[in-house]
């Protein structure tokens, strides 16, 4: 069972600290890197696998990482990279589904790119609306508000409003989260209302009155990453491990991988 | 008596929700901006002046802001606009200092330059570094740590380590707050040694316990803007209007007009 997650965004947003708390595994050494190190604009993509098995069942999941993206002060096509990177994947699927071994193929295809959006931001930012344009039918993307311990409740509730309306005026497709035959389903329903998800992340766990809290400790308080009040964390590891992982895959098979057969074939 | 602060820094860090809750005056109508609109690379240059009387002494505060700095994928070059309206002035200035009419000249210099940094970028950014190498001899370069409860306390300590490093590394002369002769006074020392300063601002204000507080309301607690605990709020506003404000003007005489007339003359 292979599951592949991309992770994008500008230098800073949390990225690794979210992979850490989804996984409680890292994606990149802590190396702080020195700032004039990326005023050449240069995408690295790297990965990371870890293979979980729960009752029998064995989970491969990758995690590619990009650091670079949106980095430098000039970012013209600074998506190439990515784009190459998923492309590389669904033509090596290609060869393989087309070989002798069909029954083993393994699935390195990109099936989730979440798409770190500075909470900062107004609403979209212009490198936000050609990153997804240029990868909304390559690849499920999964616009989240990073940091959302930077935005009040409603501040982040105009956020979503905000963002969602300037995926729709631009054309974007983004991964919904509907599932078909699923409409009944709470669960379902709650990550779907919820999208983007305002998401926070942390790798200190503190004691408060005896209970083990993993979150952020500031003068005016602690905020709980599990606690779903306080972010959407709780629905994000919901969606990514259990309830969407297999609409994610499914897809990634039947939407975006059609998509690069098609253009395939036209060439 | 004449004082102009620019305000410079991407889009949604809070610049002016700053001007508001330092001057109580907005800096500009509240109309959402598009994203789609700052795809091409425009940095306006507007600017707003309020009149104060206090004791029988007026004061002409001006605040100049950038929108559009930073914003665009191509942000090369973004800051020629800014230094256009800083040597404008100073070309004004020359002109008007050789003039009949010296006794009443009007001071537009551009006193202080407030740079708003992102507090998700790991130290400096290349923009930051680029737009503080073109200006630091030519303004009063006041950099601030924008939204700065995004970070805990720790981590707010070791991004201003780590911005003040990147500084000296890339040879950038800051306006360090070190006034001649106030060695012994403890509120500039205290400025001084907080620089960059980590600020917060809110155009809210929240009743507590009978107390009227400024501040952003989160579910995990409220972050009081006048409180020194929660942020250097207090000694930017402490700075730029009463320990500092004299000797930001001298410096800009003294140093960076001086810098403009010897460039000025050379030429
Ligand atoms: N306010 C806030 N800070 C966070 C959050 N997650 C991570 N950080 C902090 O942001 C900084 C950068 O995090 P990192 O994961 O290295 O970002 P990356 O460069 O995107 O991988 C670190 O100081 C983290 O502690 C979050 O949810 N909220
Ligand atoms: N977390 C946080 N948010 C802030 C702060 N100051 C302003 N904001 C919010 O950030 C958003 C953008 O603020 P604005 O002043 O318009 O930013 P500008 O584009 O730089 O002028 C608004 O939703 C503000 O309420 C702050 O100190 N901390």
């Amino acid at each position: 069972f292979d599951f592949t997650i991309m992770v994008v965004g500008e230098s800073g947003l949390g990225k690794s600290t979210l992979i850490h708390t989804l996984f409680l595994n890292e994606i990149r050494p802590d190396r702080a890197k020195p700032a004039f190190e990326s005023i050449k604009q240069t995408v690295e993509i790297n990965k990371v696998t870890f293979e979980f098995e729960e009752k029998g069942v064995k989970l491969r999941l990758t995690i590619v990482d990009t650091p670079g993206f949106g980095d430098a002060v000039d970012n013209r096509n600074c998506w190439e990279q990515i784009i190459q990177y998923i492309n590389e994947k669904y033509s090596k699927y290609l060869e393989d589904e087309s070989g002798l071994n069909r029954k083993n193929i393994v699935d390195n295809r990109v099936h989730a790119c979440l798409y770190f959006l500075n909470p900062s931001a107004h609403g979209l930012k212009p490198l936000d609306i050609e990153f997804m344009r240029e990868l909304h039918e390559s690849v499920n993307i999964i616009p989240v508000i990073a940091k959302a311990d930077t935005l009040t409740e409603s501040e982040l509730r105009a956020k979503k409003i905000r963002v969602l309306r300037e995926i729709r005026e631009n054309g974007i497709k983004i991964y919904t989260g509907d599932i078909e035959d699923e409409e009944d389903n709470d669960e379902v329903q709650k990550v779907r209302a919820a999208i983007p998800l305002g998401i926070i992340g942390s790798r200190t766990i503190f004691d408060v009155n005896g209970k083990k809290v993993r979150g952020r400790l500031y003068p005016w308080g602690i905020v709980e990453v599990e606690n779903g009040d306080h972010s959407d964390f709780p629905l994000l590891r919901n969606m990514l491990i259990r309830t969407h992982m297999q609409d994610l895959k499914d897809a990634t098979q039947e939407i975006h991988y059609e998509n690069y057969r098609k253009r395939k074939l036209q060439e």
